[in-house]
């Protein structure tokens, strides 16, 4: 597709501005593009700090963001994002657009009280989202 | 996960909640089929409640004893030397275990603290129940945990050679002798108040916990000389230690899908480096640099 564009570049007649940035449209990416946002949440918050002994705050972080059409480069998403996309825009509005979600996390030590007074240390996967795609 | 048929446009009917369980839409656990309910319990206490959604405050609802103060000052220090300040599992080599369970001997079997003062032995009758340890947290080894109180701080660095030996205590089972376990090891006091001693009884409690046991229990001894023969140290005034019931330290490895498996992660990241290498997208970082888990494939 570079190959394209730079014929299409040569062939286009030497243009205003506007129509540069209307010919680039094509190529923008969202302004509120899928990405890593943080949230910082503490357990005291939801009144687990009696039996959560460690940590006592934690970021799970979050994905949010738009979706663009040209999704797998950015994204690292799965052929199916852009079949998806295709057959939102082209055939079924009703099927919705490949969402903003996580794609990679980290695990999380956490450190609780048992019911019977017993202490346990556990490691927990995928607790903190640590890299976004779309899908 | 239920799978709906949306061909064409026309939509095919929605999945219908079971009719029966009213009380469902109260606790969505209900609207669970049996076996993922069967499932729903072996969840350790964090995932039941987020998979509740905090619909009903599971500690409120959970009695709860107060753990040992001593024995959560030793988890702690255990936290604090496992993970990050962010509560990330630190990369440690050979370190095996995702889980750890501290658990204290059972009130009713009746002893107090008592003191070893030169020479005493120090016999105490320990029940541990073993009902919070799930079937998919196979044990790697097992620690009896002693904390020694001195009285008063100790001036000088002293040592102790002590004795140990446990019995399992089963009269139900008369066929298979009872399980005994014996070592001798020095201990020795540098200035300080408080000392952790962590002796390994694996080899005793393996063919029990094999046996799945819910209950543990066990007859321990032990024994102290003060002073250490060798050096012949003479004690001016001697100093009373206090010995208190040892916990039962559990370093065990879940199985389950919602615990951390190290060596997966150490897969995973060795094909995300070639994916990396493959796509080399804007967003994937070609080093693979990850913060600190980049330990390329080679050194694992």
């Amino acid at each position: 597709s570079r190959q394209r564009r730079n014929e299409n570049l040569k062939a286009a007649p030497a243009t205003s501005p506007y129509n540069l940035s209307e010919y680039f449209k094509q190529f923008v990416f969202p302004q509120n593009e899928c990405e890593l946002h943080n949230f910082r949440l503490s357990f005291s918050q939801l009144k687990w700090d009696k039996w959560i002994i460690a940590p006592q705050r934690y970021s799970p972080q979050y994905c949010q963001g738009d979706c663009p059409r040209a999704v797998g480069h950015r994204y690292g998403s799965p052929v199916h994002t852009m079949v998806q996309n295709l057959i939102y825009e082209k055939l079924d509005p009703s099927v919705p657009k490949p969402s903003c979600v996580p794609a990679e996390y980290s695990p999380l030590s956490v450190l609780t009280i048992e019911p019977d007074g017993s202490i346990v240390y556990k490691e927990y996967e995928d607790m903190i989202a640590t890299k976004c795609t779309c899908r | 996960p239920h799978s709906r048929d949306r061909g064409g446009s026309d939509k095919a009917s929605g999945f219908l909640a079971a009719p029966e369980d009213t009380a469902s839409e109260l606790n969505p656990v209900l609207q669970l089929p049996k076996g993922a309910r069967r499932g729903y319990a072996l969840l350790p206490p964090l995932l039941k409640v987020l998979s509740d959604q905090g619909s009903r405050s599971w500690d409120s609802q959970v009695p709860r004893l107060q753990p040992d103060s001593r024995a959560l000052r030793y988890m702690k220090r255990l936290y604090k030397m496992s993970a990050t300040k962010e509560g990330i599992p630190k990369a440690h080599k050979g370190h095996l275990y995702n889980t750890v369970r501290l658990l204290t001997p059972c009130s009713e079997c009746g002893h107090g603290h008592s003191d070893l003062v030169k020479g005493d032995v120090h016999s105490v009758d320990l029940l541990f129940n073993l009902d919070r340890v799930t079937a998919l947290e196979h044990l790697l080894k097992s620690v009896l945990l002693y904390s020694f109180d001195t009285s008063v701080p100790i001036s000088s660095s002293m040592t102790f050679i002590c004795h140990l030996s446990i019995k399992e205590h089963d009269f139900s089972s008369q066929v298979c002798p009872s399980i005994s376990h014996s070592l001798a090891f020095s201990l020795h006091f540098e200035v300080s108040k408080r000392k952790w001693v962590e002796i390994d009884v694996t080899s005793f409690l393996q063919p029990l916990i094999a046996t799945n046991r819910r209950n543990i229990h066990m007859a321990v001894n032990f024994t102290c000389l003060m002073g250490d023969p060798q050096q012949s140290t003479k004690l001016e005034n001697p100093v009373n230690v206090t010995l208190v019931p040892p916990s039962l330290l559990l370093y065990l490895n879940d199985t389950s899908e919602q615990a951390y498996h190290r060596w997966n992660s150490l897969g995973h990241r060795r094909k995300s480096l070639v994916r990396a290498r493959q796509r080399n997208g804007p967003l994937e970082d070609p080093t693979g640099d990850k913060g600190k888990r980049n330990a390329q494939g080679k050194r694992a």
